[in-house]
């Protein structure tokens, strides 16, 4: 379709863009509250201890609750507000990169609308996707999704401290996501106290 | 545009057919993994013990992970997969009535597809619209979500006893769902337990 054409046409630019500007761009997609922002929140010191300089997009239907909770780490972000539209697109991010500061960002993370279905077809133009489910969605949540875990390179599976309260078998889960996606690396993580996180942080930015 | 019109046309025709059928039929919405489901668990029997038949149209973009659990309860389902769309629509819902008994359903839940942004605009024809978020997904959901809440009638907010594990402040969910939708109707369940269905149940069925 036309449409996702002339979005695939902007993502390339996009993607150029960033690798000419030396910026290593992951987009964050995954179900309502499942934690994409508290990824950043924690991925943000830990990157700075290894001298690297984050950057972010925050995108969301409505409102700037994510853009305030980054900017809060000291990282440069810009809101990316999508109106009626359950996904990022690569002209609003076109945008939103003319607004930072690319040539001192070393990590830029894209986060999308939370949503599992609609952003899959939409690429931005990052390296790479990273799908975050949590626990508390239930453990079907992933056989309920094939197209985004086969859209995505890496998965994580957090809130792992709630899975006893809503009866989530994190195995199934992970078995559904590799059936899927049988190659894609799947990390449990706790973004609350960071548990798993570094592990996540090294297969990112090796 | 186009597509909703020949949407809301065939809501119209779906809406007078149930109504013809003495359906009282509801639009269940809400996050991915909110507790729509667990809805319709608990509500079975309750609705049987004061003699009414329920029924339910299964929504998910793939899979019948929903449609299993409802049949479980003993109650006539249909299972109805979007493909790649992030919503039900009139003419899928058309076509799961057709295979329900609706001389003999009192109640039908329609659970559309996990998802706060796609099912605001194609209505279904049913008689009100339930929206289920859940204290895990951050007391930003209904902030993030304002369309969702405008166009629908009943809110649920679930798994209350979960806030404390994710610093969900009950107060502020329910206080921005008020300021976009000021006479709906809040509640406050654990669809685990049952706790907070019955005011919900009362409150639906009058
Ligand atoms: N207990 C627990 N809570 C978590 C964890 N990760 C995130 N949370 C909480 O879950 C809620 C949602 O987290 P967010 O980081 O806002 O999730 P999100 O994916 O960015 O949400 P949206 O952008 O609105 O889709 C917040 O209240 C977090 O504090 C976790 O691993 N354990
Ligand atoms: N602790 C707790 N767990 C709950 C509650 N409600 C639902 N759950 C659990 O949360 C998970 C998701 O519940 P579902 O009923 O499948 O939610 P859903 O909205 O139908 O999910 P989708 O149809 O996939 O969008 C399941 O593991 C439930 O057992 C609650 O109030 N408290
Ligand atoms: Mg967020
Ligand atoms: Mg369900």
């Amino acid at each position: 379709k036309d449409v996702f054409d002339a979005n695939n046409r902007l993502a390339h630019r996009n993607h150029h863009r960033l690798v000419d500007a030396s910026v290593r761009a992951f987009d964050l997609l995954g179900a309502i509250g499942s934690g994409k922002t508290a990824l950043i929140e924690q991925m943000v010191p830990r990157l700075r201890e290894r001298g690297l300089v984050v950057g972010a997009i925050a995108g969301d239907v409505y409102g700037d609750d994510d853009f305030q909770r980054i900017i809060a780490t000291g990282a440069p972000a810009v809101n990316a507000n999508t109106g009626k539209e359950c996904h990022l697109d690569a002209h609003l991010v076109e945008h939103a990169l003319d607004q930072l500061p690319l040539d001192a960002i070393d990590i830029l993370f894209i986060e999308n609308v939370g949503n599992m279905v609609c952003p899959t077809d939409f690429k931005l133009g990052a390296e790479k996707r990273i799908v975050v489910v949590s626990t508390t969605e239930g453990d079907d949540v992933a056989n309920k999704h094939p197209m985004m875990f086969r859209e995505s390179d890496i998965a994580v599976i957090n809130k792992v401290d709630l899975a006893e309260y809503v009866g989530c078998d994190i195995g199934r889960l992970e078995a559904d996501i590799h059936r899927y996606n049988p190659v894609m690396p799947v990390f449990r993580t706790n973004m609350k106290t960071g548990e798993g996180i570094d592990a996540l942080l090294d297969a990112m930015v090796k």
